[in-house]
């Protein structure tokens, strides 16, 4: 409703403000960011990559989260450790030793 | 060990209860 010339801010930006409303209109329409959410077993990728890497071990005191961090180098530590927590919470996995050290409950 | 086998028991009933859930 505002007329071009305001938006523009010049004579030389008329013809960007009428296609950039509809490209803007078309990304809050597109379904790409629902990419990021596909859940396998309820699970997101960054939970079923973390997992399966603590099922991976069987040592009797399970993984380190410095473990996790070495072998997961994309993902950071405070993610890696919110998603133990989730985990934890749905019982796929329990601490052992300390904290710092988790086993999956169907690894046995 | 008896710290290992308590939290395994509890998380094996959180699992239970939300596999009940869902």
């Amino acid at each position: 409703s505002k007329p071009q010339a305001m938006m523009g801010g010049g004579g030389g930006m008329n013809m960007m403000p009428t296609s950039h409303t509809s490209i803007g209109g078309m990304g809050s329409a597109g379904g790409y960011s629902g990419a990021s959410m596909m859940l396998v077993n309820g699970l997101s990728a960054n939970q079923n990559q973390v997992l399966s890497l603590i099922k991976s071990c069987h040592d009797p005191q399970g993984i380190s989260t410095q473990d996790l961090k070495q072998k997961l180098n994309s993902m950071s530590v405070a993610v890696i450790r919110q998603i133990v927590d989730f985990l934890s919470n749905e019982g796929h996995i329990f601490s052992t030793i300390d904290e710092d050290h988790f086993r999956s409950t169907d690894n046995e | 060990l008896e710290r290992i086998a308590k939290n395994k028991a509890a998380a094996l009933e959180r699992l239970a209860a939300a596999h009940q859930t869902c």
